[in-house]
């Protein structure tokens, strides 16, 4: 038996909208633990990876370890029919086809339920090893969505450069360029506004706008991204969701020919 | 200009 219960159900349908537009179709692995994802747009550019905690719900049992293939655009027609403020319960039953989210308003007086079918997927997991990055810049999410969708006006890829003055976005195209440089700045009082960058030695990687502009579809979720590059490999585009865990999304640089 | 690599070429499939 599986079953999590969490209070803000528009939690979820903003993690939806997130990845949306990367997948069609997940795999949601529930343990005891909590519920994982871990998946690749079809072009297999980027990769997501979302960790909700156990802790993180109201309620979570999961008996036995469960697999939930899902169509990513149906699950969005039943979070569609949640209100704003409903708590969610899924439910599913061990080796079950289907699982069931029940919504259920602020005052009690209004619950529905819909039951989905699962999928069987075929899952395909990469081991992602851990890595020593040269640079962790920590940003707030609207800026760093401000300035991608800015620059995607330039050209189809942007260049982040990061050394200890700062961080620097760039884009080139047919109309001309585009520089956003960004420095270090502290704001004890507000640090969600603060951008932090944690340098041990300069790294400048080129990524494609376009993947870019879907990752910070997750905005919504938290006030500051984290990102977090080193030469040659992929770039980790982080959301902290608050109390419940986080979504990355990873991406493959662009490489000189 | 430069080539869109992919996440495979990075990490290994488990």
């Amino acid at each position: 038996m599986f079953e999590a219960r969490l209070v803000n159900s528009s939690t979820f349908r903003k993690v939806l909208d997130a990845i949306k537009d990367l997948l069609n179709e997940a795999s949601f692995d529930c343990s005891e633990n909590g519920i994982q994802l871990q998946a690749m747009d079809s072009s297999h550019v980027s990769l997501v990876s979302l960790n909700l905690k156990s802790d993180g719900f109201d309620k979570f049992r999961c008996d036995r370890n469960l697999t939930m293939g899902m169509n990513l655009t149906s699950l969005g027609k039943v979070f569609k029919c949640s209100g704003a403020d409903d708590t969610v319960t899924m439910k599913a039953q061990d080796y079950a086809d289907t699982v069931t989210f029940m919504f259920e308003s602020k005052k009690q007086d209004k619950i529905s339920d819909y039951e989905m079918k699962l999928m069987n997927l075929d899952q395909e997991h990469l081991g992602i090893p851990d890595t020593e990055f040269s640079c962790i810049i920590k940003m707030p999410s609207i800026e760093f969505a401000r300035i991608i969708r800015d620059l995607s006006q330039f050209g189809e890829s942007i260049v982040i450069s990061c050394t200890k003055e700062g961080v620097k976005f760039s884009a080139q195209g047919d109309i001309g360029t585009g520089n956003v440089k960004l420095a270090q700045t502290h704001n004890f009082d507000k640090e969600e506004e603060s951008v932090t960058i944690d340098l041990q030695e300069p790294v400048a990687l080129t990524f494609a706008c376009q993947y870019l502009n879907s990752f910070t579809k997750a905005t919504p979720l938290s006030n500051q991204v984290k990102l977090s590059m080193c030469e040659n490999v992929p770039l980790v585009v982080e959301y902290q969701i608050p109390e419940l865990g986080h979504l990355r999304f990873y991406l493959a640089p662009k490489i000189e020919e | 200009a430069a080539n869109q690599s992919t996440l495979t070429s990075f990490f290994k499939r488990k």
